[in-house]
C-alpha cells in the first residue's frame, strides 16, 4: 500500500525534490594500484575498479533495490514514528572477486582470488 | 595521514581479514622489491592471463581448480660432486606454516628436463629426497607430464601432492621440502664440472602449491546456525509481504 502511505506522510517528498541521478546507484570508479601505494608488490592487474554506491534511498523501497525487511521497517519508522532513526543507507549489494598476482616478501609469486572486491550492484539497507 | 596511501594505516582495523593477510604477505615499502625474473615469472603471468582478464575478473571457464596458487623457489641449489654418470643438485623449498583457512589441493614441481650447458646436453628429472629407510618409498601421484600450453619444451611438471601431504603437511613449525634434481649426460658428451656447478644460479625448478579458500564456507556456517537457513528461506518472503 505504498501509495496510501505516501499520501499520509506530511511534508514535501524527498524523492520528488531529488533528480533521478542522485538516487542510490552504482558509480563506476577506477583506481591504480600505484595510487593505493601497492604497486611495489602487485604485478597484475595494474588497475582496479572497486566502484562505489552513492545516492539517496527512496521513501518507498522498490523491489529492484533488494532491500531487506529491516530496511523497509526502518524507512517506515523514519517517516512515521521518529526521524532520529535515519533512513537506510545506499551500500553495495553484490560483489565480485578480483584475481591478483603479487610478489611476496620472500620472493614467492602468488596468484589469488580475493572475494568481494568489486561492487556490482547497490541496495538500501 | 592524508597523502600516505599505505596498508600500514589500515593496520588500525585489525579485525579485517584482508588487511591482516596483506600485512603478512606483502613486502614493506622500504624493502626493495624482490627480484623475480625468468621462467617462474613468465609461468605465473601466463597462469594469470589464463585465469583472469586484463581487469582482474576471474574467467568463468578457468581451469586452475584453486583460488590461490603459490610459486615457491628453492632456498638454495647445492650442486653435488659427480656420482657416476649422474649430476645431482639438492633443492630445498621452505613451506610456510599451515593456515586453517586454506586447504592444500595440489602440489607440483616444475623442472627443466633438458639442460643445455654450452654445447653439452643433460637429461634431468626430480626425486623427492627421503631419508635412507627401507620403509620409505616415493610414489608420485601421477607421472611427470609436460603441459605445452603453460610450459616450454624443456620444462616438465610432476605431481607431488601425496608426498607433501603425507610427509610434510601436518608437521608443525618450519618445514622444508627437499628435492633432488638429477641429470645424466647424453651419450658421447662429458660435461665439464665447472659448467655443472654454474647451474646452481639457474632457475631449474620451482614448486607450485594450489589452495582453496575455505573462508567462505566457515563464514556462512558462523552466520547461519543449523536450521536458520530454512527459517530465513521461508520466513523472509512472508515477512516481506506483511511489511509491504
Amino acid at each position: 500500500q505504498a501509495g496510501s502511505i505516501r499520501s499520509e506522510v506530511p511534508g514535501p517528498s524527498r524523492e520528488r525534490d531529488k533528480p533521478e541521478s542522485s538516487q542510490c546507484s552504482l558509480h563506476p570508479f577506477q583506481v591504480s594500484f600505484h595510487q593505493l601505494g601497492w604497486d611495489h608488490w602487485i604485478i597484475a592487474p595494474h588497475l582496479y575498479t572497486p566502484n562505489y554506491c552513492k545516492g539517496t534511498c527512496p521513501r518507498v523501497l522498490r523491489y529492484g533495490l533488494n532491500s531487506p525487511n529491516h530496511a523497509i521497517i526502518q524507512n517506515l519508522v523514519n517517516e512515521l514514528v521518529d526521524q532520529r532513526v535515519p533512513q537506510p543507507s545506499c551500500v553495495p549489494y553484490k560483489y565480485v572477486p578480483i584475481s591478483i598476482l603479487l610478489i611476496e616478501a620472500n620472493g614467492s609469486i602468488l596468484y589469488k582470488e580475493y572475494e568481494d572486491m568489486i561492487a556490482q550492484s547497490c541496495t538500501c539497507r | 595521514k592524508v597523502g600516505q596511501p599505505s596498508i600500514a594505516l589500515l593496520a588500525e582495523a585489525p579485525t579485517l581479514p584482508l588487511i591482516w593477510e596483506l600485512l603478512e604477505d606483502v613486502p614493506g615499502k622500504q624493502q626493495s622489491k624482490p627480484r623475480v625474473l625468468g621462467h617462474p615469472l613468465r609461468y605465473m603471468l601466463e597462469l594469470y592471463q589464463r585465469s583472469a582478464d586484463m581487469h582482474g575478473h576471474p574467467r568463468e571457464n578457468r581451469t586452475i581448480g584453486a583460488t590461490m596458487v603459490r610459486l615457491v623457489r628453492p632456498l638454495a641449489n647445492v650442486a653435488k660432486p659427480l656420482r657416476g654418470p649422474w649430476y645431482i643438485q639438492t633443492l630445498d623449498f621452505a613451506l610456510r606454516p599451515n593456515r586453517a583457512l586454506y586447504q592444500l589441493v595440489r602440489a607440483t614441481v616444475v623442472y627443466r628436463h633438458q639442460l643445455h650447458l654450452n654445447r653439452y646436453h643433460l637429461s634431468c628429472h626430480v626425486e623427492p629426497w627421503v631419508q635412507k629407510n627401507p620403509t620409505n618409498h616415493f610414489s608420485p601421484s601421477g607421472r611427470a607430464s609436460s603441459k605445452p600450453s603453460l610450459l616450454s619444451k624443456a620444462w616438465t611438471e610432476m605431481d607431488i601432492t601425496q608426498h607433501i601431504q603425507q610427509r610434510l603437511w601436518k608437521h608443525k613449525g618450519r618445514r622444508i621440502l627437499r628435492l633432488q634434481f638429477m641429470c645424466q649426460q647424453q651419450k658421447g658428451t662429458e660435461v665439464v664440472l665447472r659448467h655443472w656447478h654454474g647451474t646452481a644460479s639457474l632457475d631449474i625448478a620451482f614448486l607450485l602449491l594450489y589452495f582453496n579458500d575455505t573462508h567462505k564456507t566457515v563464514h556462512k556456517a558462523k552466520l547461519l546456525p543449523r536450521g536458520m537457513e530454512e527459517f530465513t528461506g521461508r520466513g523472509s518472503s512472508l515477512l516481506l509481504r506483511r511489511a509491504r
